[in-house]
């Protein structure tokens, strides 16, 4: 059972530890405020008071033992950037730490965090991605002659972009989305390169759909 | 082009507001700030200084035009819930509203809003999944016998349980995951019903992924 460890129990550390509990991780919950690990205690398989900017309390505290930690102190910055300072001191494999601000993940990333996470910008892109797709699906749902479509990308397109395939031009079809992995990505540029396993998410007539779904197979 | 309102420019409101403005919005970006109006009035369409929670100097920042506003108030629990409330009375057609704890979240709805984000905890709850999921990969990394396969669910599984399909006793795999839309779904109940175009992701010998393949075609 791997063991991870959270660091600052503020929203995200204390949702992250419980969600990592119940996904089976041995969990590790710190935080410096007494209220804070008491109100975690019975959801993690270990929870303690400590000074995490403090060498001696956090190597007492155990945080040694896990190969990851997640770092989860937002608004105090100095905490934070002196945190991952000791951690990487300490020789923690892997880092994940959540940055309140651009420069806060800048000085993160120059201490050594494998990964930075800024939750409330990553949110913001996905709900703002989240609107424009159901504007674009509220259009269409007013068009019955228009319709939205996901496909998987052409033969051949992997590593081409979308500028040399010019679908546009060629069928009167809009990209308008790529899902790849488990994203959506909506901000598409001409010179986006196509990757392998990419399913295009297209709007046009119904017509030129067909048209396109039979021209490229 | 659709007319968008975002009030509070903290990080979320902030980020949110350029990336709906990139994305084609035409985006009024309120805040009660002049530092915060300033910084981003050359990304928006139009920016402007209000205190939301009153009911005329919103009416005066033309938000009515909007049928969409997204409420990024996060700290200060009483003007969001009151600015909501303001929303409302103006007959703003979808609101879409962050909130810092549950208890935000439950007046928020109580009040209205048609959408209720929790961009910390959400966030929180994406990295443990990410984490559990690299963690499945990494053991998977150290033992050539075993492989993780993504594959459409079999014919007939649309509307069953993972419990009906008891596929860990017929296969000996584990199913670790779901790909749902634009979502990986790692916590996984027996009684959760498997919907039409879901993905499995599953684990398990080589030899026994082969035949559950084969055998479920
Ligand atoms: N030196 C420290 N040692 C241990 N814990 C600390 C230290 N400094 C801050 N913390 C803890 O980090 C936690 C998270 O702090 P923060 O104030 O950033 O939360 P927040 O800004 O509300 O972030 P979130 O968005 O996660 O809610 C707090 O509970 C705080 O007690
Ligand atoms: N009555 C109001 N009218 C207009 N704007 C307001 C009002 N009250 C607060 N705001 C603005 O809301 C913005 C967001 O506030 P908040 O303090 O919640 O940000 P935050 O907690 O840092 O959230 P985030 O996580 O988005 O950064 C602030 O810029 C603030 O000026």
């Amino acid at each position: 059972k791997q063991r991870i460890g959270v660091i600052g129990l503020g929203k995200f550390g204390r949702s992250c530890a419980i969600r990592l509990a119940e996904l089976g991780f041995e969990v590790l919950a710190i935080d410096e405020m007494q209220c804070n690990v008491d109100s975690i205690k019975d959801m993690v398989a270990l929870a303690v008071v400590a000074d995490t900017t403090d060498f001696a309390e956090l190597e007492a505290a155990g945080i040694t033992s896990c190969d990851t930690v997640v770092l989860a102190i937002g608004a105090e910055i100095d905490h934070s950037v002196l945190t991952a300072a000791v951690l990487k001191e300490m020789g923690i494999h892997h880092l994940v730490a959540r940055a309140s601000s651009d420069l806060h993940g800048r000085l993160l990333k120059r201490i050594g965090a494998d990964d930075v996470v800024f939750p409330e910008h990553d949110m913001a892109i996905r709900l703002a991605n989240r609107l424009s797709l159901s504007s674009i699906y509220d259009f269409l749902e007013s068009s019955p002659d228009y319709d939205i479509l996901e496909v998987p990308i052409p033969r051949g397109a992997a590593g081409k972009t979308l500028r040399d395939l010019d679908y546009r031009a060629r069928f009167e079809i809009n990209v308008v989305g790529i899902r790849r992995g488990g994203e959506v990505l909506v901000t598409l540029h001409s010179d986006d390169l196509l990757e392998a396993g990419d399913r295009l998410i297209i709007l046009g007539s119904v017509p030129n759909l067909h048209r396109f779904a039979i021209q490229t197979r």
